[in-house]
């Protein structure tokens, strides 16, 4: 049990820092925050708790609780991402998660998930990728192979929307209050 | 692997049956609110699996009923959500789980699963899906709306429970 | 206890309705939706609970539980104004309550604001109202002098706050992460 | 009546003594995301005399402190919010509260009242608050960040408390 534990706990211990300074870097912190997760017991973790802290560029250490709703929603899936590095699920669904974002911060988490959209079995992961901050890091290149997922994401923003390759159109029948559907393919307009 | 699309019949706000798809490496489901598209969120969660508990409604209410009709004999007494997955060697395989009047009781309902059209119990079901890496228990992949910042929020003894999960 | 209870539920109950309309009519359902608070026990209210049910236009009798994002808040805010109506603090405060709005309602939801948001002490309410959708209403208007409230709302949309009067813009310095206030008054530019 | 301005000092992510305003019939606050927004919103519920365990902190976590020092001792150990209000009638009342370290004990903080730069106690502050309809223990008027939806997802119970309330 300590290892199972162990195993999935390092696994995402070492991923969150990297993918948490993918969401928040920028031009005047390119540095990104700072990330990481800690046991409150060595011996038994299982029976104690799991620590998460995420401090975004400048901030001084402050409780999960004190960060804002736009703070709390990068640090929540800089996580998951890293969970997902430990157990790759083959497809994200995510309803709506750029409530609290603003515009640069919905940027740049469309942006993390653009550079990891790419079907599962497309070769090697490393040869081709089109996020070009990993040049800064080719170490953390070598030693895990990028993770790719599909994603299925609900948005009311179009900055986020329009990244997509393809929009599925949900609209309400204003008499029989059914829901039909219209798609639309984007990638004939992706740069 | 990934999906390529879902076919969803008289499922909470779907009237009929539609095809939802193709869906792509990248997707954004958009529309008004109260159109129908965390409804499709739920058709996914529903078709993996995941337990009516953790949805917005009892098997009955995830049945269309449209809003015309007021009594109940209005509602089809039979659902469904298909979801077709192409796994990472390219072979197709079609998911469904379907809401059918319970034999028992003439008001209760319970759901049934096939893959390829050949009715399976869950425990199958589920362990073939998991063999895809779609591990429903843990649901890390589906952040249901509202949810994203409770993430952030959880307790060190909640992220515990998390990680047991998924060890 | 049975009469303040009893003098602010019918007071929010008849005030509900309307707002709700005024919050969901459109041109392909000029009626709006329709909402409305009942109680359980009508001998001792106050023991018991008061249902509130609010339908968004051609939506049929559902629990709350069963709207969707957009629809509840815009529900909640109904709620809320309702309760203004009964007990007019003279201003509100808002946080974001547009981060699960579409365009339309965010629109419409700041529309309503707009309409209500005079000093107190402006003279007769009924003399001018801003929002011409009271005409339609001439015998609500007249039993009820129309809300005024102050706004303050917080807000990432554009297309929300765009409608105010003045803008006060908050920025984290880069270094002290230390917040600062520039303001910009929106008035010259108002139609 | 009407809220003319605020005067923060050493409040939250407020360094040293800021004037935000004037505030309009309808003002909007903005900026990026973790720049001071909601800070400003606890401000003027921390001012009105929301108990603490309605804000985001302590009285000690509400005090401002810089990203650079690492100590204790980098805090400053006293802060304000001003809030300036307009009656009805056109007068203006200026409501101050104050974190102060407690006299008993050194880590210790608590909050002090003003009125128009006099001291009061609590009761006088609540109740000159309310003589010009602000209600804040009811607190309708103040939507916090998130908290709009659960308004309406309130059980029948709940919205009894509420009436109680306000009645
Ligand atoms: N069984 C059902 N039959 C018919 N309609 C239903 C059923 N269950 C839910 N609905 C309707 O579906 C609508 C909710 O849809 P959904 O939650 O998908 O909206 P949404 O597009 O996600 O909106 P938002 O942007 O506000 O989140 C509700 O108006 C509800 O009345
Ligand atoms: N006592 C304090 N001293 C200094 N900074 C603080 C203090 N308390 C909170 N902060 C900082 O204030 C920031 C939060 O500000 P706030 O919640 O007002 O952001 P916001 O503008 O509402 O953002 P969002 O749009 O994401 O909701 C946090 O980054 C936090 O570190
Ligand atoms: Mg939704
Ligand atoms: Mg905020």
């Amino acid at each position: 049990r300590y290892d199972t534990f162990m195993a999935a706990f390092d696994a995402v211990k070492d991923a969150i820092d990297g993918i948490f300074k993918e969401l928040t870097r920028s031009a005047t912190h390119p540095m990104g925050g700072r990330a990481f997760l800690s046991l409150e017991s060595t011996e038994e973790p299982f029976l104690a708790g799991v620590k998460f802290t995420a401090m975004p560029p400048t901030k001084r250490y402050r409780d999960m609780e004190q960060l804002s709703g736009g703070e709390k929603t990068v640090a929540a899936l800089a996580l998951l991402f890293a969970i997902h590095a430990f157990q790759p699920s083959p497809f994200f669904v995510l309803d709506e998660i750029d409530a609290a974002l603003d515009a640069t911060n919905v940027a740049r988490v469309a942006r993390y998930i653009q550079s990891h959209t790419r079907p599962a079995g497309d070769g090697d992961d490393e040869g081709f990728d089109p996020n070009p901050d990993a040049v800064l890091d080719p170490v953390a290149r070598r030693r895990a192979p990028r993770q790719r997922f599909q994603s299925i994401v609900i948005s009311l923003k179009d900055t986020f929307y329009e990244k997509a390759d393809a929009l599925i159109g949900v609209s309400r029948d204003a008499d029989s209050g059914a829901s039909t559907i219209l798609t639309f393919d984007l990638s004939p307009f992706a740069e | 692997g990934r999906v390529l699309h879902l076919e969803v019949e008289s499922f909470k706000s779907y009237q009929g049956h539609q095809l939802i798809g193709p869906f792509r490496d990248f997707t954004a489901i958009v529309g008004p609110n109260g159109s129908g598209k965390s409804n499709l969120m739920d058709a996914i969660s529903f078709v993996l699996g995941v337990r009516t508990a953790h949805l917005r409604g009892s098997l009955r209410e995830l049945l269309y009923s449209n809003s015309e009709g007021g009594s109940a004999d209005d509602r089809p007494r039979r659902g469904q959500v298909k979801l077709v997955f192409e796994t990472g060697e390219g072979v197709e395989v079609a998911f469904a789980r379907v809401i059918v009047p319970s034999s028992s009781s003439a008001e209760a309902y319970i759901s049934q699963y096939r893959i390829d059209d050949r009715e399976v119990r869950w425990d199958a079901y589920n362990t073939r899906l998991q063999s895809y890496g779609i591990l429903v228990q843990a649901r890390n992949f589906l952040v249901f709306q509202g949810d994203i910042e409770s993430v952030a929020a959880k307790s060190p003894k909640e992220l515990t429970t998390l990680f047991e999960q998924i060890s």
